[in-house]
């Protein structure tokens, strides 16, 4: 997981 | 990832498959709002600067991310190109008058003020965003400035909106089984998004009963 962000997404 | 995520996924893809289909077999892009395939490309390319630290084949998720991540960005580029170059003639500049420069100046500020963490990485992808939130808006425009209701163009900002609304089942998804939580940018922006979607169906199905041109408010 990251910062917080949903970065895994697009 | 879950049916959702993917299906909305999906969608994202027939909707720029068709918008790029109407464009080459109609040989125009009429209707089509160049500002908002601007405002996408920035979106794209100041989210996903994160193509360049990381490794595609890091996991599965990460190689599926990457592939649709150059994918949306060449077909944007691409989009740009044709309504630029290709059929330039066909582009209906007169109408397509949307102020772009406040909205990016807005997301830009917003960005600024909230944002999860104080990096350049950070701050560009909450731009990101939030300009994406309203990117649809200089096409929800043109649209009611030349008053089609039946093209193409429909079809696209539907599967758009099919796909924005899929995204909020995916994050309830994800909220009750990964138990994610402090995700209120991307969910605050996704909501605000699909509602602008939510609200253009609503004109559309009244101007379709009506018979009538399309007019939002």
């Amino acid at each position: 997981a990251s910062s917080g962000g949903i970065k895994d997404e697009l | 990832m879950n049916i959702f995520r993917l299906g909305g996924d999906m969608l994202h893809v027939v909707s720029i498959f068709l918008l790029l289909l109407k464009i080459q077999t109609s040989h125009s892009c009429a209707g089509l709002s160049l500002k908002t395939q601007i405002l996408y490309m920035v979106v794209f390319s100041t989210r996903y600067l994160d193509l360049f630290f990381t490794k595609p084949w890091h996991s599965a998720l990460t190689f599926y991310n990457t592939i649709m991540k150059i994918l949306f960005l060449s077909s944007s580029a691409y989009t740009i190109y044709l309504m630029q170059k290709r059929y330039k003639h066909t582009y209906d500049k007169v109408h397509d008058t949307f102020r772009i420069q406040y909205l990016i100046a807005a997301a830009a500020v917003l960005a600024l003020i909230f944002h999860l963490r104080l990096t350049v990485f950070e701050i560009l992808w909450a731009f990101s965003v939030f300009l994406e939130s309203v990117a649809i808006l200089p096409q929800l425009f043109l649209l009611q400035e030349t008053g089609e209701v039946e093209n193409i163009t429909s079809h696209y900002i539907f599967c758009l909106g099919g796909y924005r609304t899929l995204y909020i089942f995916n994050w309830v998804w994800r909220y009750f089984t990964e138990h994610r939580r402090n995700q209120w940018l991307a969910w605050g922006c996704g909501t605000v998004q699909t509602l602008i979607y939510a609200d253009f169906f609503y004109y559309y199905i009244l101007s379709r009963k009506q018979g009538k041109k399309l007019r939002l408010p």
